[in-house]
């Protein structure tokens, strides 16, 4: 599984259209404290599944959409598209998948997998055996991996088998 | 399961032997059970810088703290053959020759997987493959610019 | 009591707006208390980078949230007259020229008090007045060189 | 109160005996990794008192006295030696301040200021009011410092009252 594009829209300070386009290789994000790097990475996991509010740094789920600037007003929907090459680390029939995640201001969420609308779970499952969502490595993670007597060195090899 | 879990025990202890040599060199590690019960007992990760004492990675310096982390997290990364590594800003802590060892480690990996990092590191931001720099030219807005490292470019995307 | 909490609260809420400042250009910064209870009520720091919201410290990026922290722990220290600052490594998640800013900064205050900085930061470094180096030559004994920048000359000490 | 000196000699990985005469404005401590540079910080806080052997990254007591290496035997002592100038800082009658603490595997402490025996109290007392202790900032202060409803923020404070 190799993921080739990121484009986001309206999720957190990515009020502009975005997109990434993936080379092989190391890709590093680089700019200044608050640019919105770690956003990028929140997007990531938001689109593959992710639901903690706490982990995505949002105290309510309407604070991943752009919440305005004095310049610009707030917008009604965050959405990020994520696209994969699937060489067989996605249970599913397609050479490539494209994962859309969006959310609205009224509440609504809505999941699509190749366009076609899911439910979260069915994105969840796409990336439950590729180990995606332990596949990021922060400074939070490291601390909490510091933590002698805590559960997650278990969970983690366990998850291995 | 108590067979499965040893295996993959086994398993990772090798691997981070490994990852831990090449990020702290003639340094050895060590994973251990605090205990009888396999199934329950703690985790313990022993490491031993070249010249220390093998003592739990919990009891050493902040970057020596770092490093061990990242190389059993990276060990555990491998046997699942994560097809992608994401890594914000792990580098923070560690001295420049650390970084040098992390990256080229990073670089062998990228043969076979995926690597996006965010840093603020110079070194980090050269030994990559390309380059993506983020700015708030307008305030409060992410823009993004791609920089090419083979053809030195600098290209607005998005 | 309340009173001397009071007073306390408002003269450290102008050392910070003038510490924030200094560190975030154009940046506004203010310290609440979340309730009415004056000597129970939790501590609430509010700050506004240029052209962003006015929103907790917490729920900034990790340099904003440790340039806001440093501004305030910084601001405290001022406030009691403290003769000395020592940071062991605050630099590690600021971008450049947050780090510059936070240099400055620190000029400023060395003039009344004395500053200790353990850093891994070239330009940290480069704007301090004396500069001791740490080595393990022999593993896993501590050895001191120190680096006069005046002079350039680097002597062995201890 | 200025600190013109700091003496180490077998304190953690300082077995050799180690003087640091600091100089007026900034002074930086730099080097690889597990060097020794919070090593010293730790003495400055130990020798002004401190005594949580987890602020002193220490297991127990014993930890603070160089272990040995490969190479050198274990040290039996552990001591740090701190002048100060003391402008007003420091409630004694003397200009300079020599603070001095040592720790023996044997399990005993000293305690001298100016080379007179004193108690650990005593040495506790020259400091209380000069706010020395919340004078250290480091990663974990600021992190503790970051959560919202922890009483650190009061108390750091009301310290200045
Ligand atoms: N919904 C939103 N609308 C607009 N801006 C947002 C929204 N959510 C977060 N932000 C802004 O995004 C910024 C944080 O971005 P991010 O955490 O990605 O920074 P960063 O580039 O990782 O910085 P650092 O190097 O300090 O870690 C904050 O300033 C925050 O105010
Ligand atoms: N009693 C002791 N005897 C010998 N060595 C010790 C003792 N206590 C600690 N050490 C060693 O000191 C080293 C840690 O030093 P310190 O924490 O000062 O590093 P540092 O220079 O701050 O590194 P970093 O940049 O990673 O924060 C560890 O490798 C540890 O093994
Ligand atoms: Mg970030
Ligand atoms: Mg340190």
């Amino acid at each position: 599984m190799k993921l080739k594009e990121i484009k986001l829209l309206g999720f957190k300070s990515f009020s502009k259209k975005t997109e990434f386009k993936l080379k092989a290789g190391i890709t590093t994000f680089v700019g200044p404290n608050g640019c919105g790097k770690t956003n990028i990475i929140d997007a990531i996991r938001w689109c593959t599944g992710e639901t903690g509010t706490k982990t995505l740094r949002a105290e309510r789920v309407e604070d991943l959409i752009f919440a305005g600037t004095e310049s610009r007003p707030p917008l009604g929907m965050a959405e990020v598209k994520l696209v994969f090459e699937n060489n067989g680390g996605i249970p599913l029939d397609y050479e490539e998948v494209e994962v859309k995640r969006q959310f609205f201001r009224s509440g609504e969420g809505k999941f699509l997998i190749n366009n076609t609308p899911c439910r979260l779970r069915d994105i969840q499952n796409l990336f439950a055996n590729s180990g995606f969502r332990s596949a990021i490595l922060d400074q939070q993670m490291i601390e909490d991996f510091l933590i002698s007597d805590s559960d997650m060195r278990r969970e983690l090899l366990e998850s291995i088998a | 399961a108590v067979k499965q879990f040893r295996e993959t025990f086994a398993g990772i202890r090798k691997e981070f032997q490994f990852t831990y040599e090449r990020l702290s060199p003639n340094g050895k590690a060590d994973i251990r059970l605090s205990g009888d019960d396999i199934l329950e007992s703690n985790i313990e990760v022993w490491v031993q810088p070249e010249g220390k004492r093998l003592k739990r990675m919990e009891l050493f310096s902040t970057g020596e703290k770092t490093l061990a982390a990242v190389a059993l997290l990276l060990a555990i990364m491998r046997m699942r053959e994560s097809p992608i590594y994401i890594m914000d800003e792990i580098d923070a802590p560690l001295d420049e020759n650390n970084i040098e060892r992390l990256i080229a480690l990073l670089q062998n990996f990228s043969e076979k997987a995926q690597i996006l990092l965010v840093t603020h590191n110079r070194r980090t931001m050269e030994a990559s493959n390309s380059i993506y720099g983020i700015t708030m030219e307008e305030q409060g807005v992410s823009t993004v610019l791609s920089i090419n490292l083979n053809d030195k470019r600098l290209e607005l995307s998005g």
